[in-house]
C-alpha cells in the first residue's frame, strides 16, 4: 500500500511513504520479526531548475540543462534514492533454525536526481 | 509476482522461500539472545555506526544462527562406558552459503537436571565429567568408536538443579564440517563422578524423563550460534 503525501507546489522528487507488510505479501509463516518495515520509494520530477531541495547531482543539473535545450532527446532527470539505511529480520529456516540477519538499503530514506 | 518474489528473496539471500515446519509441530522457541540482537539492531539501523559488526560477539558479520542439534542419544548406557551417557551432536553447516565467510561457532550445551532424591535434593549439586569429542569419520559395525574420535574438551561440571551450560568455541570445527563430507558431528560423554555414579540414576535414553511426567524439556539441549558474514551484501561506508 503507497500512501501518496500531497507536495507543494508541484510534484517535485520526494520519498514516498511505503509501509511492507510481511503478512501482505505472505511471508508470516517464516519472518518472526519484524512485522513489517517502512521501506519507502522515490517519486516525482525533477524540474528546471533544480533546487537544492531536491538534492541534485553536477550531473543532474547538466542534464536538466540538455534537456530544456533538447527535450526530444534528452530526458530529465530521474528521481532516484540517494540515501538508504538497513533493516535486521529475524526469521526461521528450512531447518526451524532461528536467523537473525542483517539487509543494507532496504529503507528509503532520501531521494535525489 | 512468484518470479519477483524469487529475485527477492535471492537478493536477500535465500534460494528459495523457507518452508519451517509450521504447524505441524510447535515452533521453536526464538533464543532470548536472539531478541535483544534484534532489539539493539533495531535502535542503530540509523546510525549504521558498523554495519558488519556483530558487537554481542565481537566478529564481523551480517548473519546470525541458531543451529539447532539434530543428533541423537546413543544410548543410555553405552557400551565403550558402562556408566556414562552418550550424546551425538550434529549441526548442519551447510546451510551456510558458500560465499559466507565463518567467523564465529559458539557451542552451548544445556544440562537440565532435577534431582530424583531427597538426598540429591540436599546435596543441591552433582558432579559429572563432560567430555567433547569431534567425530573423525564414520564408524563400521565391530570396531572401537573412540578410535574415530578426538578429544576437543574435558571437564567436571557441578550440576545444578534444573539447568547447567556448557559452552565452547568451535569456529575452527565448525569451518572444517563446511568441507562436504566431512561434517560426522561430536559426541558428548557425560559420567556421574562420586563414589556411587550407578546409583545417581540421571539419565535415560531418549532425552526424556519417563518417571516425572511433568518433567518434558529435554536433558541435553545443545545448539550452535554461528556467525557469518555475505561480503557481497556488506558494502564499505562512503567516503564523505
Amino acid at each position: 500500500s503507497a500512501i501518496h503525501i500531497p507536495v507543494t507546489p508541484s510534484n517535485v522528487c520526494k520519498a514516498r511513504r511505503l509501509y511492507i507488510s510481511f503478512k501482505d505479501v505472505g511471508w508470516q509463516d517464516w519472518v518472526i520479526a519484524p512485522q513489517g518495515f517502512m521501506a519507502n520509494y522515490c517519486h516525482g520530477e525533477c524540474p528546471f531548475p533544480l533546487s537544492e531541495s531536491l538534492n541534485g547531482t553536477n550531473h543532474a543539473i547538466l542534464q536538466t540543462l540538455v534537456h530544456s535545450l533538447d527535450p526530444e532527446n534528452t530526458p530529465q532527470p530521474c528521481c532516484v534514492p540517494i540515501r538508504l539505511s538497513s533493516i535486521s529480520m529475524l526469521y526461521y529456516d528450512n531447518n526451524d533454525n532461528v536467523v537473525l540477519q542483517h539487509y543494507q538499503d532496504m529503507v528509503v530514506d532520501e531521494c535525489g536526481c | 509476482t512468484n518470479r519477483q518474489e524469487q529475485l527477492l528473496l535471492r537478493s536477500l539471500g535465500l534460494s528459495e522461500r523457507p518452508r519451517p515446519a509450521g504447524s505441524l509441530q510447535p515452533r521453536r522457541h526464538v533464543p532470548s539472545a536472539l531478541w535483544r540482537m534484534f532489539r539493539r539492531a533495531e535502535k542503530l539501523q540509523a546510525l549504521e555506526s558498523q554495519p558488519c559488526m556483530v558487537s554481542e560477539y565481537g566478529v564481523r558479520g551480517n548473519i546470525v544462527r541458531y543451529i539447532q542439534d539434530q543428533g541423537r542419544m546413543v544410548s543410555g548406557w553405552s557400551s565403550s562406558c558402562q556408566a556414562c551417557l552418550e550424546k551425538h551432536l550434529f549441526f548442519n553447516m551447510s546451510i551456510l552459503q558458500p560465499v559466507e565467510m565463518l567467523s564465529l561457532a559458539h557451542l552451548e550445551i544445556k544440562l537440565h537436571w532435577k534431582p530424583l532424591s531427597p538426598v540429591q535434593l540436599l546435596q543441591g549439586s552433582q558432579a559429572i565429567s563432560a567430555s567433547l569429542y569431534k567425530v573423525i569419520r564414520s564408524t563400521l559395525n565391530g570396531t572401537n568408536p573412540k578410535v574415530n574420535r578426538r578429544l576437543l574438551l574435558s571437564q567436571s561440571v557441578q550440576l545444578q538443579p534444573e539447568s547447567t551450560s556448557i559452552t565452547m568455541d568451535l569456529t575452527a570445527v565448525a569451518e572444517s564440517w563446511r568441507k562436504p563430507g566431512s561434517n560426522y558431528g561430536l559426541i558428548l560423554e557425560l559420567l556421574p563422578l562420586g563414589p556411587h555414579p550407578e546409583e545417581f540414576f540421571l539419565f535415560y535414553p531418549g532425552n526424556s524423563l519417563p518417571l516425572e511426567q511433568d518433567f518434558t524439556f529435554p536433558l541435553v539441549q545443545a545448539s550452535l550460534v554461528a556467525v557469518s558474514l555475505n561480503p557481497n551484501r556488506c558494502r564499505s561506508r562512503q567516503r564523505r
